[in-house]
């Protein structure tokens, strides 16, 4: 990527990040589409011999040899059975019998994750700069488990099988599917054997925002990874016949349209279908848009493909706006013709000026990177929101990362739009979703995992999260680009990842696979239940009281009752009990609790702990008394440990029920 | 009735595995064996869970799961890139 490492500090702050030579120890694992070998961010150029543990390989198949690995991409390997059992043998016409990828998610995330560096990077000349991904002298090991058809839970646990016993350090997975008890969610039974291994697994969390309780991959072992923005834009500019100039975004490369303004017409005004408005495949009719901009309203369809719905009719350019749902989220795409992409307002704004002319004009303009867009990061509208729909004490999303417009590494095979019709080629690609931040942060636990690798999946994952900021520089809340108001932690988690702050957290919180198996028994888990995930025999001790507010998370979700029929002064209390493991030198940390609402007490025991030596670890309790209120109040608060020196910061999340 | 089949993880509990079964490859086909002839396994699985891949119709993995040392016979799930 050509932004992030900056954006992140990565790439002011070198001298406290591992030796190269201890991260490229760490193999990156991605579960996806393949990979495109032949991508410079794949050049091993610097780097020494493989890690003596690796035991992965090269996979041997349809356009892809054993010399396509190399001391960068050491391991590929492709997992199909599943996916052919159920649709039948792979068209080798259209998509490769071996890890390679034709479809460039695949190339994308692993790059992102682990490319190597690469001076004058850019799509069609945008976010121009040297790409590289987040540890880029780690190792890459990919397997290919998504295919035309999907990824098949039958391929995915074949993957992550071979990963374990290949010996991968990190597994990154931007998938997701339905959301199913533990017990039944084929990859957190297989993400939980690869914790148990010592694994960090980190998931994307889905791109079903804004809507709340929209996540995916929301089981506590694994690092739930939400999308935020970057700092940088890529805009283009609309100018309408009465004058008024506005500002959307594209990555439209090709010939521009001239000064002159064009006859514009909305696409419901040129169709004879009820969702002309989408611009959806066949349902413009030629006559009505040839020669002239059209204005689509995004959804139905791929945003792109609106795009070339309106080439295909005749027409000039498009104007694609947001509806009230995406807000003000500006995605840019490599479209196949003139295009901007304008938030909700504006577009209600073109629309009114549509329907007062008699013969409306516009032209685009297309206008190029932009950086240092404030305020940044913000929530991207897209990102799946909690509170987590399986575990609701468990706050998810964990985090977020950049994971709008990003520039990563692309497959040879397919283009930037990913459109049959779109026969341009690209080294590198611009593309948004969760898929895009979920690899930002495997990268950047394998930082961590090199300059710590005695550190648990738990520990790695807390440092990411308790160093995560949730708040600009002014103080002010991370915002919300669905509403354009601060958003919460059911929105971004602990905050925003920062890998500066995570190499050096002070403290964390830790967790084994008792914890784990402790975790499932206050769930109620029967013994075949916690068999199933933790394939462990275990019976959960019926003289003991397991309570989910004891498991050692890193932050706080607090689900509490309304009291029905109750007047004021009826309260509830919950204890919450944590345990730090200090991973800095000897120092005391004193606790800080801010929060929005009175009506919660937040009482933590002891207020300060002492810590002399490495890996000691101290308990403390955080005590909350609550008032009753209104089912679907939710409010917030943090709770902060400090030495002067490191802040080991929690959200909190209280919700009405 | 032939009825349409469709492909589940089955989870075994290697700790029911019969003295009399040499490995539990065999076990697990002998197994399967039970609920289809025609049933086969189209991966195994030792890391992540011990078990395999099949296709079966809804009554056999109805009667798969009532086996001896069968933990658990879940439907695959599809997923998509996000």
């Amino acid at each position: 990527t050509t932004r992030t490492p900056e954006f992140l500090g990565l790439g002011t702050s070198e001298a406290i990040f591992p030796a190269s030579d201890k991260v490229s120890e760490v193999v990156i694992g991605v579960l996806d589409t393949g990979v495109w070998p032949e991508s410079k961010s794949f050049d091993d150029t610097g780097l020494g011999p493989v890690p003596a543990s690796w035991k992965g390989e090269c996979q041997v198949g349809k356009n892809f040899n054993s010399s396509s690995c190399n001391r960068k991409l050491i391991g590929a390997r492709f997992f199909s059975e599943g996916y052919e059992r159920s649709f039948g043998p792979i068209d080798e016409n259209v998509e490769s019998r071996s890890p390679r990828d034709e479809e460039g998610h695949g190339t994308h995330t692993s790059t992102t994750a682990a490319g190597s560096a690469v001076a004058d990077a850019s799509l069609f000349g945008f976010a121009s700069g040297t790409a590289r991904g987040m540890a880029t002298t780690a190792r890459v090991a990919i397997y290919k488990v998504c295919w035309l058809g999907g990824c098949f839970g039958t391929d995915i646990l074949a993957g992550i099988e071979q990963a374990i016993k290949d010996g991968v350090n990190v597994l990154s997975l931007s998938i997701g599917g339905s959301l199913n008890d533990y017990s039944k969610d084929t990859v957190a039974i297989a993400a939980f054997a690869a914790t148990a291994n010592g694994i960090v697994v980190s998931l994307s969390a889905g791109n079903g925002g804004p809507s709340s309780g929209s996540l995916a991959n929301v089981a506590p072992w694994m690092l739930t990874v939400g999308a935020g923005t970057l700092d940088r834009d890529f805009p283009a500019y609309v100018s309408l016949g009465n004058g008024q100039k506005y500002k959307g975004v594209s990555l439209y490369g090709g010939k521009p349209l001239s000064d002159e303004l064009v006859p514009i017409v909305y696409g419901r005004n040129a169709s004879n279908s009820t969702s002309g408005n989408l611009c959806l495949p066949g349902s413009l009719v030629p006559g009505k848009v040839a020669g002239k901009i059209v204005l689509c309203d995004r959804g139905g369809n791929a945003r792109a493909q609106k795009g070339q719905v309106v080439k295909d009719a005749g027409g000039l350019g498009m104007i694609l706006s947001n509806t009230e749902s995406y807000g003000e989220e500006l995605v840019a795409d490599a479209h196949v013709l003139p295009t901007s992409t304008v938030g909700h307002k504006i577009g209600d704004l073109i629309k009114a000026y549509i329907h007062s002319e008699a013969n409306p004009t516009a032209t685009i303009s297309q206008g190029s990177t932009q950086i240092g867009i404030q305020p940044s990061p913000v929530v991207a509208a897209f990102s799946s929101r909690g509170p987590n729909p399986i575990t609701p004490e468990i706050l998810k999303p964990d985090l977020i990362a950049p994971g709008v417009n990003i520039l990563a590494g692309w497959t040879g095979a397919a283009a930037p739009t990913g459109l049959d019709n779109d026969k341009r080629r690209v080294s590198f690609n611009i593309i948004s979703g969760t898929s895009m931040s979920c690899p930002h942060v495997s990268g950047l636990a394998a930082l961590i995992k090199a300059a710590q690798p005695e550190w648990s999946p738990a520990a790695i994952k807390s440092a990411l999260m308790t160093t995560a900021y949730s708040t600009y520089k002014n103080g002010k809340t991370i915002e919300d680009v669905a509403t354009g108001s601060p958003s919460t932690p059911f929105d971004y988690g602990a905050g925003h990842v920062d890998p500066v702050a995570a190499l050096d957290p002070g403290l964390v919180y830790d967790a084994t696979v008792e914890d784990y198996i402790s975790f499932l028994c206050a769930l109620n888990y029967s013994a075949e239940q916690i068999k199933s995930v933790t394939k462990k025999d275990y019976t959960c001790d019926s003289t003991k009281t397991y309570s989910l507010g004891d498991f050692n998370y890193p932050s706080f979700a607090v689900p509490l009752q309304t009291a029905l029929g109750s007047g004021a002064g009826v309260s509830s209390t919950v204890r919450y009990t944590r345990t730090l493991t200090n991973v800095g030198a000897p120092a005391t940390y004193k606790v800080k609790v801010s929060s929005e609402i009175s009506s919660v007490k937040i009482l933590v025991q002891p207020e300060s702990l002492s810590f002399n030596e490495a890996y000691e670890k101290k308990t403390y309790t955080v005590t909350f008394t609550a008032a009753s209120l209104p089912s679907g109040t939710t409010s917030f608060a943090r709770l902060e440990w400090s030495d002067g020196k490191h802040i080991v910061g929690s959200p909190i999340a209280f919700s009405w029920t | 009735r032939q009825q349409a089949k469709r492909t589940y993880i089955v989870q075994m509990d290697k700790s029911h595995k019969p003295a009399s079964s040499d490995d539990h490859l065999n076990w697990y086909d002998s197994s399967l064996k039970f609920v289809s002839d025609s049933a086969d396994m189209f991966y195994t699985y030792d890391n992540v869970i011990s078990g395999f891949s099949t296709r079966l119709t809804e009554e056999e993995a109805q009667l798969l799961e009532k086996q001896p040392g069968v933990l658990s016979v879940l439907p695959e799930i599809r997923y998509e890139l996000h």
